[in-house]
């Protein structure tokens, strides 16, 4: 790679450590106890939300019925 | 309801698995759900392919996203069995539809139930017993840099971007909690594990939740 090209890769990379670390220090804020969610880095970590959303959040959402708990003894197979 | 149940203690549920770079969570999460249907029937725990659901589940987009009650749909209307995982293995992205004749080895599904839960989270713990491990979706978006504990805030509902498997519940602490299998590895979480605040719809955990039968 030329030499501008590896210096916004290294931008690039400082930039999402940057926000990583503001990232996580803001979800940290809750856990007050040992049970409560901690956060750190991990294996995504390095990526920007909108990226890891673009490559692992795939999910379509689907509107379902509500549940209706049927009385005992009225139940269907 | 026991104050701890888990699928994991009868052995019904398969390992952790890595869906890489491949958007496929909805298939894992359904895939995961049938396999666990199918050896709380009696029959060997099989590893199931997930390829075969990215590839052929035409009402869905591979790699590319899909929709769990969407995956569930097409194996319920075409009834198409599931081969092993070793015949039909994981690639992480998508490729063509593999057929395979009648008398291979597979498993298909008999039918399905989905419902929204929200507020009753009680209900959903006794569908979990009665039913088996339940796919569900969730909004994500704080899981990138989880590392344990269990999740309470940061987490709202109404905007679901991930499939996972709850396997079980945990009531015996302080905090109740939901025992939920992801696709992103063994590394991730908890060996591959998260927790979920039960109660107040944490993640949006209860607003599309499935199970199958086989």
């Amino acid at each position: 790679p030329s030499r501008a090209s590896r210096l916004r890769l290294y931008r690039g990379s400082r930039q999402s450590g940057f926000e990583s670390a503001k990232r996580i220090r803001l979800l940290n804020l809750s856990s007050k106890d040992n049970k409560t969610a901690f956060y750190g880095i991990n294996e995504f970590s390095h990526l920007f939300p909108e990226e890891f959303k673009a490559i692992y959040l795939r999910s379509i959402p689907h509107k379902l019925p509500r549940y209706i708990k049927v009385p005992k003894g009225k139940e269907k197979p | 309801l026991p104050k701890k149940f888990d699928w994991r203690d009868k052995k019904v549920i398969a390992e952790v698995r890595n869906q890489q770079t491949c958007g496929g969570c909805w298939a894992f999460s359904v895939v995961g759900g049938i396999e666990s249907a199918y050896a709380i029937k009696g029959n060997n725990l099989e590893e199931l392919s997930v390829q075969q659901v990215i590839d052929c589940s035409y009402n869905n987009y591979g790699c590319s996203g899909g929709s769990t009650v969407s995956a569930l749909s097409w194996l319920n209307q075409t009834k198409v069995k599931l081969v092993r995982d070793s015949e039909y293995t994981f690639k992480a992205q998508t490729g063509l539809c593999h057929y395979f004749g009648h008398s291979d080895f597979g498993v298909s599904i008999t039918g399905f139930a989905a419902y929204d839960f929200s507020g009753q989270e009680e209900e959903m713990m006794r569908m979990l017993v009665n039913w088996g491990p339940l796919a569900v979706t969730v909004d994500a978006v704080s899981w990138q840099d989880y590392l344990g504990g269990i999740i309470q805030y940061h987490c709202s509902s109404g905007r679901a971007n991930h499939a996972v498997l709850i396997t079980g519940f945990d009531r015996t602490g302080s905090i109740p909690y939901w025992i939920v299998q992801n696709s992103w590895g063994s590394t991730w979480g908890i060996d591959g594990y998260v927790r979920v605040k039960i109660g107040g719809n944490v993640c949006g955990i209860a607003d599309t939740v499935s199970s199958v039968f086989v």
